[in-house]
């Protein structure tokens, strides 16, 4: 799991997942 | 003859386009590595204006954690809808500003707009599939939506956009140099009633403009008709960032020194232009559509994406 | 071809031109910066905290998340093995059975004096009704469409839950 430093009460995860043969940084900004 | 020819060739290239497209499939358009940003419906309206400016985008998947499911595409259109709102309700700032994003379907509902339809299709479809499915639908990009193998729950793959199909198809048809027809035999410029405004136009008429017609930019001109700028929905975002509505009582001109230093320009052409140096500048440049003009620099009509693709589908 | 750009279109030539014509809002209003402030990403989330203390929080905050662990063994106190119901409207259709309990790894991890960093992993997903998934059948090399999005919501919860109570 990657995480950024949460800012304005909005966290934002992310994990690298691979789709098939192609990568896919799947980023989600959620409220905190 | 000559003209004969160029027909003919013409001809010859759009079928060939499109066996192209019905070769290829969504998922060919990927990069091989990417990134997705997806939004959870909890999120506030004004935050998720915040994270569109941040990465530099204008749209984005939304997520309902509670269903553990997709839940549309937020695009400037929502943000439309929440200026048209509270420029009718002023005293419901509270509302406007606490707004989450799953209260954007309630917005659409009361100002009484469409939604916007959003298709989807499986990455392993057939491009040319995913080209008509998007046609469809207004929202010009088109979602690409599979399922985990071992939940069966959504995953959001990627969204395709026009830009990004046509772009895809400038990079790897050389066909499109066979494309020499002008554009203006084509019949695919939007030339009649086109809207239009002027710089000392209210911003928020531009805006109203864009949303009564489904569209997605207004042409500026001067008292004689000659082009100046264009207004685009996605200014919408920079008018309303950090969540101030005060700027809707702006003329358009005033609006548009919002944009940032590092927008390309309008793109302008005429009809004697041909699709193959048009297909020549959307493989080179970020360009999501031509003003056309004539001699004069006066505004003759608009040919967007939308008009571009759905020649290569269906024109002929 | 006569495509080009249109040069009064260009911000710079377009805010001249306004401030010219005196237009009065316009010595007031700024462009965006479109400032491309990259996401600076870490991973999983960092602690300056005493160890035990941090162990002891996650442990909290998983507790107030209804989620379960496995015991840890006394060689590897750092590691927690998480099982956690993944509660969604489920409109199940055909009422196929989903598998409903994810699994995750927390790990601590030093990275010098002082600085931890508290680590993330899915590890694939159970089902509540004790049938064995297929994960176990399908090898992470065949396994090709995988979701995330489950995943990262519910590391979300305990990042808040982390949060909040820190």
């Amino acid at each position: 799991l990657a995480t950024s430093s949460i800012k304005h009460n909005t966290l934002c995860v992310a994990s690298i997942v691979r789709y098939k043969q192609k990568y896919a940084t799947q980023i989600l900004y959620a409220p905190l | 003859t000559t003209n004969e020819k160029i027909f003919v060739e013409q001809k010859l290239a759009v079928e060939s386009i499109r066996t192209f497209l019905n070769s290829k499939t969504s998922y060919d358009v990927l990069p091989v590595s990417y990134r997705l940003i997806v939004m959870d419906t909890a999120l506030l309206v004004k935050k998720s204006l915040n994270v569109l400016l941040q990465n530099n985008i204008v749209s984005a998947p939304l997520w309902d954690s509670q269903t553990s499911k997709f839940a549309g595409l937020l695009t400037s259109s929502d943000f439309i809808n929440v200026i048209q709102y509270y420029f009718s309700n002023p005293d419901k700032f509270e509302l406007v500003d606490k707004l989450q994003l799953n209260g954007l379907k309630d917005i659409e509902r009361i100002i009484g707009v469409e939604p916007l339809d959003t298709a989807s299709i499986h990455p392993s479809r057939p491009l040319f599939e995913a080209c008509l499915k998007m046609m469809g639908s207004r929202s010009r990009r088109i979602p690409l939506i599979d399922q985990d193998e071992e939940t069966h729950r959504e995953i959001v793959v990627s969204v395709l956009t026009q830009y990004r199909i046509l772009k895809f198809v400038a990079l790897n048809c050389r066909e499109t140099n066979f494309l020499k027809r002008p554009i203006g035999e084509l019949g695919i410029i939007t030339e009649n009633d086109v809207k239009r405004c002027q710089m000392t136009t209210p911003v928020i008429d531009a805006i109203q403009l864009l949303s009564s017609n489904g569209i997605a930019s207004i042409p500026i001109v001067d008292d004689n008709g000659v082009l100046l700028n264009v207004y685009e929905a996605i200014d919408v975002l920079g008018l309303i960032k950090g969540g101030i509505y005060n700027d809707l009582s702006l003329s358009v001109g005033e609006a548009l020194m919002r944009r940032s230093d590092d927008f390309e320009g309008v793109y302008t052409c005429t009809k004697n232009d041909k699709l193959s140096t048009i297909m020549d500048n959307i493989r080179k440049a970020r360009v999501h559509r031509f003003i056309v003009v004539d001699d004069a620099g006066k505004l003759t009509g608009v040919l967007s994406l939308d008009d571009i693709l759905r020649y290569i589908l269906l024109g002929e | 071809s006569t495509i080009s750009i249109l040069p009064t279109s260009l911000p710079q030539i377009h805010r001249a031109n306004m401030l010219a014509q005196g237009f009065p809002a316009a010595s007031k209003i700024s462009p965006l910066v479109n400032k491309k402030s990259k996401t600076r990403w870490h991973f999983g989330i960092r602690s300056h905290s005493y160890p035990l203390d941090v162990m002891g929080e996650i442990y909290i905050a998983l507790k107030n998340l209804g989620a379960e662990w496995a015991k840890p063994s006394e060689e590897d106190l750092w590691t927690i093995r998480v099982r956690w119901k993944y509660d969604v409207e489920q409109n199940r259709t055909n009422n196929e059975k989903i598998p409903d309990l994810m699994k995750m790894v927390i790990q601590l991890f030093q990275i010098e004096t002082n600085n931890y960093l508290v680590d993330f992993k899915f590890d694939g997903w159970e089902s509540s009704y004790g049938e064995a998934t297929r994960h176990s059948t399908i090898s992470d090399d065949e396994m090709s469409t995988f979701s995330a999005y489950p995943f990262l919501h519910l590391t979300t919860k305990l990042i808040m839950e982390l949060a909040v109570n820190s």
